[in-house]
C-alpha cells in the first residue's frame, strides 16, 4: 500500500507524504483563496481556469506562504537610531525542481495593530538588503544590494514587497542567502522615546513571504491549450 | 443481424454516479488542512446500440458499437468515461510545515460519455 500511495502522492506533485510536525495556522490570505474558490463554481458557470491565481493576476497553480527562519543580528556598533536588525530566510526548496516561480511577495506584519500613541513626527526607516556572500562572526559586513528603502510613519498593518525576481534568483542559481532588515527610527526631539519606540518593534515583528509557482502538469496543459 | 442484448433500463445507462471521498478514509487527514472531502463521482453505465446524444458519445464510440454489434466477442462495447471535469483547491502542509494552496484539475465528474 506504501508503495502504492507513494505513487499516487507523486501523480499529485507531492514526492513524499506531508506529516505536519509544528502546524502552524493557515494565513489568512490563503483561507480567503481557498473559500472563495470553494464558493465559485455554483456562482459562476464559466470554466475555471486551474493555471491562474486570479487574486494576483499570475500565472500558477500553487501558492505557499514561507515562514521565517531567520534570526535577529546583534546591532554592534550604535549606528544612530538602528532599532533592530534581522536575517530573514525563507526555505524554497521545498519547491519542486519543474516549478517555474511567478510571484513572490514579502509580507512585514506588525502584530500591534493600532496606531503607536506618542509617534508624533517619527518616523520609520525600513532597508531590505541581499547579501551577496555569507557574513562570517567578528568579520565585516560583506557587500549587500539594496533592494528597498522605505518610510513609514507609524506601526500599522502590515507592508508588502514584490521579491518576484529575488526568488526566481535564488532558484536559478540555487543560492540563498536570505535577506537582511533593518528598521531605523527618526524625528522627534526626545531621544529617550525614540529608543523607547525602538526597543519594542522587534517583539512584534511577524515576516513570511508568499510565493506562486506555476507547476509541470499546468505548463504541459497550457501548451496544448 | 444485431447481436443479442440484455435489455438497457434507463438506470442501468452511462452517467456520473456519486462519490464522496473522505480524506480520512485515505489516512491523508493529518496533512490536508481542507477540504476533509468532496464529492469526486465516477462514471458507470453501458453504452448500449443506438447511442443517443444524451451519451455524449464520439464519433469513434459510434463506429465501435456498429463493429461490437457485428462481432460481439472480439470487439467489446464503448467504456462510459468522464467527459468534463472540474477542478478543486486543496489546503494543505507540507514536510517543512510550509502551508500550500494547491489548485488541482481533473479533479470532479461532471458528465460521462461513451
Amino acid at each position: 500500500l506504501s508503495l502504492q500511495e507513494s505513487l499516487l502522492l507523486k501523480s499529485l506533485g507531492l514526492s513524499a507524504k506531508p506529516s505536519p510536525k509544528t502546524p502552524i495556522p493557515v494565513p489568512p490570505v490563503l483561507w480567503r483563496i481557498f473559500q472563495r474558490r470553494k464558493t465559485q463554481p455554483s456562482m459562476n458557470k464559466e470554466p475555471v481556469d486551474a493555471c491562474r491565481v486570479e487574486e494576483f493576476d499570475v500565472p500558477g497553480d500553487i501558492i505557499r506562504v514561507f515562514t521565517d527562519q531567520g534570526h535577529f543580528i546583534p546591532k554592534g556598533q550604535p549606528q544612530g537610531q538602528l532599532c533592530l536588525r534581522k536575517r530573514l530566510y525563507f526555505n524554497l526548496s521545498m519547491l519542486e525542481e519543474d516549478e517555474n516561480v511567478t510571484m513572490a511577495q514579502l509580507e512585514i506584519k506588525f502584530h500591534h495593530n493600532s496606531y503607536h500613541t506618542s509617534s508624533q513626527g517619527q518616523i520609520f526607516e525600513l532597508r531590505l538588503s541581499q547579501p551577496s556572500q555569507v557574513s562570517l562572526q567578528g568579520m565585516p559586513e560583506p557587500r549587500q544590494k539594496l533592494l528597498v528603502e522605505q518610510s513609514f510613519a507609524q506601526l500599522h498593518k502590515s507592508l508588502l514587497f514584490n521579491l518576484s525576481m529575488v526568488a526566481r534568483d535564488w532558484r536559478m542559481h540555487n543560492r540563498n542567502l536570505g535577506l537582511v532588515l533593518e528598521v531605523a527610527v527618526s524625528g522627534g526631539d526626545e531621544v529617550n522615546e525614540l529608543q523607547g519606540l525602538c526597543t519594542s518593534i522587534d517583539s512584534f515583528l511577524d515576516t513570511s513571504l508568499l510565493v506562486v509557482t506555476l507547476s509541470q502538469q499546468c505548463q504541459v496543459s497550457r501548451r496544448r491549450r | 443481424r444485431s447481436a443479442q442484448h440484455p435489455p438497457i433500463t434507463l438506470s442501468n445507462l452511462c452517467r456520473p454516479r456519486r462519490l464522496y471521498i473522505s480524506f480520512s478514509d485515505v489516512g491523508w487527514e493529518n496533512w490536508i488542512i481542507a477540504p476533509q472531502g468532496y464529492l469526486a463521482n465516477y462514471c458507470l453505465g453501458e453504452c448500449p446500440f443506438p447511442l443517443t446524444a444524451e451519451l455524449n458519445s464520439t464519433n469513434h464510440a459510434i463506429l465501435q458499437t456498429m463493429v461490437h454489434s457485428l462481432d460481439p466477442q472480439g470487439t467489446p462495447q464503448p467504456c462510459c468515461v468522464p467527459v468534463r471535469l472540474s477542478p478543486i483547491s486543496i489546503l494543505y502542509y507540507d514536510n517543512s510545515d510550509n502551508v500550500v494552496l494547491r489548485h488541482y484539475a481533473d479533479m470532479v465528474v461532471d458528465e460521462c460519455g461513451c
